[in-house]
């Protein structure tokens, strides 16, 4: 995935049959965010993998006052990718003859 | 303990916690 300066990780072990999973973001490079970036740490949260929209997520984190409004696409980009590769890893792993 | 808990108007529960030092990136 594309380096947004933004690191998401699962904060959990993925069974890869739950669909809310736990995910953790920071600020690797704030260089890459447009806004000024207040550091607060990393940010631990849980996401349904079938029901929720990364940039909703990303939004929440804005109005929380975790990022400004400038960088939440950046943000929703960085949630998106981590996602899409969860949920491939998750297609790989469906066991033959299911 | 450093971390920190923000509930957003949604109902989503944001917990602050510092960045492992073994994942920053190195400068």
């Amino acid at each position: 995935a594309e380096d947004t300066g933004v690191r998401v990780e699962l904060n959990e072990e993925d069974d890869g049959k739950k669909s809310s999973i736990a995910l953790k973001l920071w600020v690797e490079d704030p260089k890459k965010l447009k806004g000024k970036y207040k550091d607060t740490g990393a940010i631990e949260f849980t996401f349904d993998l079938v029901n929720e929209i990364p940039e909703v997520v990303a939004q929440e984190m804005v109005e929380s006052g975790f990022f400004l409004d400038c960088d939440v696409k950046i943000v929703g980009k960085s949630i998106r990718d981590r996602v899409a590769l969860i949920k491939w890893r998750r297609e790989r792993t469906v066991s033959p003859g299911n | 303990s450093a971390t920190a808990q923000v509930v957003h108007s949604a109902g989503r529960r944001f917990i602050v916690s510092p960045v492992p030092e073994a994942r920053l990136k190195e400068q």
